[in-house]
């Protein structure tokens, strides 16, 4: 799977 | 976007206006820990920086600008407005103990070594344990206003909900992002004993009220 960050999220 | 996730930041949204009307109804922040609120808006500001380098969408852009603002807003009524209601006395955590060890942990767990990944990455440790001074206070006081644990109900759902949000992408997306899950269970896990209390005792009508 993809590892790296949410920086979509808040 | 996910419905888990939708609801959780719908959650933290309600939270906040919560507080506002806890402290707007009873003109008072009486019972609300000033050091929470000031990690809260440091977490805030050190994570949406990217606000200004990075367009996510519009709904990001929003709840960025309004979390930012009604953070420091808390704090300006906690500070000025309503400050003969705070009581520094019985709001005794050392907030030292937790900014510290979350900048060494952004020192070694993050995505890039820049300033600006270092901060947000230090945002995320310090928003899992910024809620202690808070839950530190309600310990000492053994209880709590019924309008005040529901903003930490609301607070502690939103967090809960992010849990299911990160299962659903992991499936759906094939994404993981270890430092926010990481952190995010133990920012959850910070709540457990909160919400025994709040669905025992709140919820059956009864006063927030811890045993002596």
């Amino acid at each position: 799977s993809m590892w790296g960050p949410a920086k979509d999220e808040l | 976007m996910n419905i888990f996730r939708l609801l959780g930041d719908l959650s933290h949204l309600a939270s906040i206006l919560i507080l506002l009307q806890k402290i707007q109804s009873t003109r008072s922040c009486r019972g609300i820990s000033f050091k929470t609120q000031a990690l809260y808006a440091t977490v805030f500001i050190t994570r949406y920086l990217d606000l200004f380098y990075d367009w996510v969408s519009l709904y990001n852009f929003v709840m960025k600008i309004f979390f930012i603002a009604s953070s420091c807003y808390v704090l300006y009524l906690m500070k000025y407005k309503y400050r003969p209601t705070h009581d520094p006395s019985i709001d005794t955590f050392r907030v030292e103990y937790l900014l510290g060890p979350c900048a060494v942990l952004a020192l070694l767990f993050h995505y890039r070594f820049t300033l600006p990944e270092l901060l947000w990455s230090f945002s995320i440790f310090l928003e899992s344990v910024a809620i202690l001074p808070q839950l530190f206070m309600l310990q000492r006081t053994g209880e709590a206003e019924t309008i005040t644990t529901h903003y930490l109900a609301a607070l502690g759902a939103y967090r809960a909900l992010y849990i299911p949000n990160w299962i659903y992408r992991w499936f759906t997306e094939d994404m993981v992002d270890p430092i926010a899950v990481t952190a995010g269970i133990v920012q959850t896990a910070l709540y457990l004993d909160f919400f025994y209390v709040y669905f025992t005792k709140v919820l059956q009508g009864q006063k927030f009220e811890l045993p002596a």
